[in-house]
């Protein structure tokens, strides 16, 4: 474990926690895209099937049962909860245009045939461009509550300190996993005009609001 | 690979 990957994963769950705490806070999701939130969930469910026969650590085992918890709470709120406050004229982007070809791909190319690893490759695939929905959301609505553009930045950010801790995994251990690199490459670079507005406006105390 | 790779990250 090295400062990037452990700052990475602080980053990502403080993404997660936000979300929640402002949905139920707010008792809202305007703003949120329910269609992200089901495929954050579907990730972590086909990337965490081992969560009961291969314990890695109690740090590893704690953080998958918070994943899993806080993303299907989530759904929960979005379409159970406070679906009243569910933004479904916006939230539109088609997400079997984004399940489909990552299934494809994890049966095409993987490490090893068999389901777990199949399933494990589908999820870092899915992971890549599971965000795209909310992305298309706060682009159809031109803008984001400055709590969302939070949760937006820990959440890009995540993957980000992710591709510096493969960075570092390589030069000091020779370690590299080209699936989960290329991946967390293109799921990076899916918020690079977000983070440019994120530190260009929010940081100045406006509201993120996109060119319309 | 042979064995099927062991994914200790999140």
């Amino acid at each position: 474990m090295n400062v990037f990957r452990f700052l990475g994963d602080l980053s990502h769950l403080v993404a997660i926690v936000i979300l929640l705490l402002k949905i139920w806070k707010t008792r809202s999701c305007s703003g949120i895209s329910g269609r992200s939130q089901i495929l954050f969930a579907i990730v972590f469910t086909t990337r965490y099937l081992d969560l009961f026969s291969n314990f890695i650590s109690v740090y590893n085992t704690s953080m998958k049962i918070v994943y899993i918890t806080c993303s299907y709470a989530t759904v929960y709120l979005i379409y159970g909860k406070f679906k009243a406050t569910y933004d479904f004229n916006h939230d539109t982007f088609r997400i079997e245009f984004l399940l489909v070809p990552s299934a494809i791909l994890a049966f095409l190319v993987n490490h090893d045939f068999s389901p777990l690893e199949i399933l494990w490759t589908f999820s870092i695939y899915l992971e890549s461009v599971a965000i795209l929905p909310q992305l298309f959301l706060v682009s159809k609505t031109g803008e984001a509550e400055t709590i969302t553009s939070h949760y937006l930045f820990a959440l890009g950010s995540y993957r980000l300190l992710y591709l510096l801790n493969w960075l570092w995994r390589y030069f000091s251990q020779g370690f590299y996993d080209l699936i989960a690199l290329l991946s967390g490459i293109l799921q990076t670079v899916l918020y690079c005009d977000f983070f440019y507005l994120y530190i260009s406006k929010v940081l100045k105390g406006k509201k993120l609001s996109l060119p319309a | 690979s042979s064995e099927s790779p062991n994914h200790d990250e999140l």
